[in-house]
């Protein structure tokens, strides 16, 4: 099964395709570094590199501003000529995250996810899996999005998943909208909770018990949001802002003394002795709490452990550029579960095909013996798979084979 | 597979053309 990827990023959704059996034969971002990352740890692949033009406006605004037609019209045939099977991605988010700013249907990004629509109802593949926010499903964007998937002739599976539920420690809830040619809606849900793990794994199954018994990660509003988690506990979502905001200090709130007072952990209190207890509204210095590092944040995100976060040659990325990498992969346990799902998917469709009464003279079998030479396992699979065939090409009840054939084709 | 299936089909077109 051939995968295409969109807006790849550095290669979280490619990843856990490929550790599910895919071939990734394509992906595609406008990040030149987060291309580079994808490159350094899928190296069989080459992602196709961005058009000079993009690549020039991407330099001039810092951002991809105007998704026109005229992409389109360069991308479409370049994926189709990939003939993929299955269409991936995770288009950008940022417009309807409830993380930072918030354009929704203003935002010209949410453009991108009409683009990564367009591309794949253009292109046709059988399946296709779009990742994103679930804050996406009440955008006037999604509506258009789901339109024109229905209007082409797909089957939706749209289906609001915890990435904890696909072994990542995180508490980040996804939408995968999930497409099949002439399926009927909900056509994945059932190989989705298959797939779905056992074992919803903490933050300490992933840093291990050095990390010690306390995890930091600075709230992104003010109020009362904690700050502090046990490291027994699942982690909130990684964003690129994670490893941030350690060098100001930071005002305890009541949630985070909960925390504190339920792992007897002391903390240092600006201005106070050891002994001290700290209160809601202390302020302690934030540059030693445990924050984690690029490493353990990529680990929380799912990212094996040899992941290559610095290409060889090129530009090193940044640290914040790694870190947006991360906060904006999809997390490569949950893209292989979803992998995973299709492919059961598929065994099953497989096993559903009816038996359909062997229509062929015996004495094409004989022929296939006496005349081809084939051997008894040779003609059994030329059995099953003529019969499978002429499964699919039976509703039109031709009798000669050449029709079939061509009917097949 | 497919070309599995194919190759099934186009054997008994070669069959019906012999």
């Amino acid at each position: 099964m051939k995968v295409v990827d969109l807006f790849c990023g550095c290669g979280g959704f490619s990843h856990g395709m490929r550790k599910a059996g895919y071939n990734i034969v394509g992906a595609f971002d406008f990040k030149p570094e987060a291309l580079a990352v994808h490159a350094a740890n899928n190296p069989a692949l080459g992602p196709s590199p961005m058009p000079k033009w993009m690549a020039h406006r991407y330099r001039k605004k810092r951002e991809f501003v105007h998704a026109d037609l005229g992409n389109l019209l360069q991308w479409v045939p370049e994926i189709s000529q990939l003939k993929p099977d299955v269409i991936v991605g995770g288009p950008p988010c940022q417009p309807f995250s409830p993380f930072g700013r918030r354009g929704g249907d203003n935002d010209e990004k949410s453009l991108l996810s009409l683009a990564f629509t367009i591309i794949t109802t253009s292109v046709h593949p059988r399946f296709f899996i779009m990742e994103n926010v679930p804050e996406l499903q009440k955008t006037e964007t999604f509506r258009k999005v789901t339109e024109l998937f229905r209007n082409s002739g797909y089957g939706l599976t749209q289906r609001v998943v915890t990435t904890s539920d696909y072994g990542s420690p995180q508490n980040r809830n996804r939408l995968i909208l999930a497409g099949c040619v002439g399926e009927t809606d909900g056509w994945l849900n059932e190989y989705l909770d298959q797939t779905r793990h056992e074992h919803k794994p903490v933050i300490r199954d992933v840093l291990g018990e050095g990390f010690g018994p306390l995890f930091f990660r600075r709230g992104h509003y003010a109020g009362q949001r904690r700050s502090f988690f046990r490291t027994d506990e699942r982690c909130p979502t990684i964003t690129s802002t994670t490893g941030r905001g350690t060098r100001s200090p930071y005002v305890l709130r009541p949630a985070d003394i909960r925390v504190l007072r339920s792992v007897g952990e002391g903390i240092t209190v600006l201005g106070k002795g050891p002994d001290y207890v700290p209160q809601a509204g202390d302020t302690i210095p934030a540059r030693n709490l445990p924050v984690g590092g690029q490493e353990e944040l990529a680990l929380l995100a799912s990212f094996p452990a040899n992941w290559k976060w610095a290409p060889e040659g090129g530009r090193a990325p940044t640290k914040a550029d790694v870190m947006q990498m991360i906060g904006n992969a999809v997390p490569p346990t949950l893209s292989e579960a979803v992998g995973e799902s299709l492919r059961l998917y598929r065994i099953g469709k497989m096993e559903e095909t009816p038996d359909v009464p062997d229509s062929i003279h015996p004495l094409f079998y004989e022929w296939l013996r006496d005349d081809k030479a084939f051997d008894e396992t040779r003609i059994e699979s030329v059995r099953r798979h003529g019969a499978r065939a002429r499964a699919l090409v039976a509703p039109r009840a031709l009798s000669m084979p050449e029709q079939e054939l061509k009917a097949f084709d | 597979d497919q070309a599995a299936m194919r190759e099934a089909m186009y054997l008994a077109y070669e069959w019906s053309q012999a």
